[in-house]
């Protein structure tokens, strides 16, 4: 573990809470893509099945059971509890151009052919593109509340410390997982215009997020 | 290749 990782991953769990609490107290989804929030319960559905199987650490247990629970309680959120807040006019990406793709390359591009190691490796290049839909939903309204920019800040945050992870892995355990690496180079690059906007916009002080 | 360990990240 290093200071990166783990930035990175209280920068993830901060980014979901946010979004969690966002939805629940203000008791709405508007404005959330449901269909970035199925991706994201897939994500972590394919990536931690080796949550009985192989022990890392507690911290390691106890993340993925949290990333989980919260994660299907959002996506409950959206399509059950406050369902009628949802606006599945605008959560139109078409998530089969992204699942049909990350599937294919996952039998062909892994470490190991076996049910385990392909669905990990679904899971790293599902996360990869799994925020579009959200992306594509701003876009489309052509703003966003601030609330879900600061989630989506921290969610591209995330990766982005996850890259200075493995950096820092490499050149001190000569670590280096080449289809995480990859996937979250292009992970962080979808961001890379959201971010500009973050930081000239939001930051500035903008009630919300309101596209040119 | 496989990859030896488990996988020990989130």
């Amino acid at each position: 573990m290093n200071v990166f990782r783990l930035l990175g991953d209280v920068s993830h769990l901060v980014a979901i809470i946010i979004l969690f609490l966002k939805i629940f107290r203000s008791k709405s989804c508007a404005g959330i893509s449901g269909k970035s929030q199925v991706l994201f319960a897939l994500v972590f559905t394919t990536r931690y099945l080796d949550l009985f199987t192989s022990f890392i650490s507690i911290y390691n247990t106890v993340m993925k059971v949290v990333f989980l629970v919260l994660s299907y309680a959002t996506v409950y959120l959206i399509y059950l509890r406050f369902r009628s807040s949802y606006d599945s006019e605008s959560d139109t990406f078409r998530v089969e151009f992204l699942l049909v793709p990350v599937a294919g390359l996952s039998f062909l591009e892994n470490y190991d052919f076996t049910p385990i190691e392909i669905l990990w490796t679904f899971s790293i290049y599902l996360e990869s593109v799994a925020i579009l839909p959200q992306l594509f939903m701003i876009t489309k309204t052509g703003e966003a509340e601030s609330i879900t920019t600061h989630y989506l800040f921290f969610l591209g945050l995330y990766r982005a410390l996850y890259l200075a992870n493995w950096v820092w892995r490499y050149h001190t355990e000569g670590f280096f997982d080449q289809i995480a690496v990859v996937s979250g180079v292009v992970q962080t690059i979808f961001y890379c215009d959201f971010f500009y906007l973050y930081v000239t916009k939001v930051l500035k002080g903008n009630s919300k997020l309101t596209l040119p | 290749y496989a990859l030896s360990m488990p996988h020990d990240e989130l």
